[in-house]
């Protein structure tokens, strides 16, 4: 579920709520816990100029720039995870075994123009 | 069937070849449960963190799974000394993934008492443990060593075996024997004999690093 802001979000490229509750995709039978996590997405504007807080590599200015210039051409840079933090998830498996596993890159902790 | 074909790739991805549904879901070993617990309070972001470590105890892995016994009791065999249990261990491991490389295999005798008396002088209880053929007689081929002998003169609620350098390749199903019997003169160790009930459960925690960890390992 991703909250609707109360108050106007920032258009800016940054990290957005998003919270994944696992009874709502009906793993809950399977999943011990969590029951849910906040994985958050990326959204927002890469406007020209790029300021530093947009994670933004150099390329990514350039292409704000020439965007500016030719906004049917050239599309802006892309609002995308820079920095993703792991999860562990306790739960049984196809065998009823319990397993405790590591799962990389399930949570956005920073965005990025790219 | 657009959304379970979505579900299962997202499975897939999660490292799950179908999705679970426990048919009757084993109480979660204390171990692990404290292990979550203690992740989850970790401050995120994890930042100096080895994903593919588990810290806890201190093997490479990210993927730490409890099995649950499946064997019997087999009927007492006088061999040697004072038998006083038999018991043939039979693990399913067939949910281990290919590429999976096991990092830790740890044993688990659960007994009914805290602690058993201590025996009378000059008597020791004795272990051994053979790996058997899942598929064949509950019993080691003639000459085989035992994979673990240890001997104790105390006996405790839990035992932990350490068995990680002897299941390099544990295969699909592991089947071991278990003996455990009392040498010297009877005496007080008889009463962890005589009431069958003192063996409550074993367990088998095995530590593996999967293909998550190896790849990026290899990048890396």
């Amino acid at each position: 579920s991703a909250p609707s802001p109360s108050v106007t979000p920032s258009p800016l490229c940054k990290p957005r709520r998003l919270y994944i509750s696992f009874s709502d995709v009906g793993w809950e039978n399977w999943i011990i816990a969590p029951q849910g996590y906040l994985a958050n997405y990326c959204g927002g504007e890469c406007p020209f100029p790029l300021a530093a807080e947009l994670n933004s590599t150099n390329h990514a200015v350039l292409q704000t720039m020439v965007h500016s210039l030719d906004p049917r051409g050239t599309p802006q840079p892309c609002c995308v995870p820079v920095r993703l933090s792991p999860i562990s998830i306790l739960y049984y498996d196809n065998s009823d075994n319990v397993v405790l596993r590591h799962y990389e890159d399930m949570v956005v902790d920073e965005c990025g123009c790219r | 069937a657009g959304l379970s074909r979505q579900e299962s790739s997202l499975l897939q991805s999660l490292g799950l070849s179908a999705k679970p549904s426990p048919k009757n879901p084993a109480p979660v070993p204390p171990v692990l449960r404290r292990m979550f617990q203690r992740r989850e309070a970790l401050p995120r972001p994890h930042k100096d963190r080895d994903p593919c470590r588990v810290e806890e105890l201190s093997v490479p892995g990210d993927i730490v799974r409890v099995f649950a016994d499946q064997g019997r009791f087999l009927p007492e065999g006088q061999p040697q000394g004072q038998l006083c249990l038999r018991r043939l261990l039979f693990f399913n491991l067939s949910v281990l993934e290919e590429g999976e490389r096991l990092t830790m295999a740890r044993l688990e005798l659960q007994f009914q008492h805290n602690s058993y008396p201590a025996p009378s002088p000059g008597q020791v209880l004795e272990l051994r443990l053979y790996r058997v053929s899942p598929r064949g007689l509950p019993q080691p081929r003639p000459g085989r060593r035992p994979l673990l002998e240890r001997s104790f003169v105390r006996l405790h609620k839990s035992l932990p075996l350490d068995l990680s350098a002897a299941l390099k390749t544990p295969g699909r199903n592991l089947a071991l024997l278990l003996e455990i019997s009392a040498s010297g003169r009877t005496g007080s160790l008889r009463s962890l004999c005589a009431s069958s009930d003192s063996f409550v459960a074993t367990s088998l925690l095995v530590v593996t690093l999967g293909r998550q960890c190896r790849a990026g390992r290899s990048r890396r």
